[in-house]
């Protein structure tokens, strides 16, 4: 474990981790769609997958508090905040090395906690598309500091709202296969129009 | 219900998280 569960309030429960990813090797022609599953298991699924790509799509507005809903009085029942992490008692300790009443979402101006997050694009309500780097930069969750959060994760992923899938997939005969271009991912050996399977695209979207 | 070779997440208050595999129950 990268650190120690001793405060007595820590939770564990039995989680399920699948992560899909493209292996490529256009020496052996080997397009391979794999499945890992976080831990020791990592094995090809299907063969003839070309292309994929996932593009991550979220909420502009940065997490803000709800208002009435006091920090600092035992008792009061959530949401704290419209989602992500609520940030301690304006008067207490900082969580995750940030300042008094700081967390990794929630910022002090002015003696007012406010968001740590920016606003995205032309900040209305639609969904935004994410960038690698806005998912890789900070702020960080539950703290900035690497040694003492070795899995310290980017705060704007808590705004994913649909993940969109794109996969595509090739004949696994070559004579099937036209030369490389618009319908073929990888050329094949095909000559004419009654021999050939173009690639197939599919997209879709799935909400967290 | 956890049994050796169970992926688990654990989490502590602060927010610090593990992804680990239970290797041994007691």
């Amino acid at each position: 474990l990268s650190g120690g569960y001793s405060s007595g309030s820590a939770m564990i429960t039995e989680v399920a981790a699948h992560t899909y990813y493209l292996k490529s090797d256009n020496a052996t022609n080997t397009y391979q769609l794999m499945h890992y599953d976080g831990a020791s298991t990592d094995l090809p699924i299907v063969d003839n997958v070309v292309k994929l790509n996932f593009q991550y799509f979220g909420d502009p507005q940065p997490p803000t508090l709800v208002p009435g809903k006091s920090l600092c009085v035992a008792g009061v029942k959530g949401p704290f905040t419209t989602y992500g992490p609520k940030p301690p008692c304006l008067a207490t300790a900082g969580t995750g090395g940030y300042a008094q009443g700081e967390n990794c979402a929630f910022k002090v101006v002015n003696g007012l906690q406010v968001p740590r997050l920016d606003v995205l694009g032309a900040g209305g309500v639609g969904q935004v598309e994410l960038t690698q780097a806005q998912l890789t930069d900070g702020p960080w969750c539950p703290g900035a500091d690497s040694t003492n959060y070795p899995n310290r994760f980017d705060a704007d992923l808590f705004r994913i709202r649909r993940v969109k899938a794109t996969m595509r997939v090739q004949s696994a005969v070559a004579a099937l296969r036209g030369p490389a271009g618009v319908l073929f991912a990888h050329g094949g050996t095909s000559l004419g129009g009654n021999k050939l399977a173009p690639d197939q695209e599919i997209q879709f979207s799935v909400t967290p | 219900g956890f049994k050796a070779g169970m992926h688990v997440l654990i989490m502590e208050i602060d927010g610090t998280w593990d992804f680990t595999t239970i290797t041994n129950v007691q």
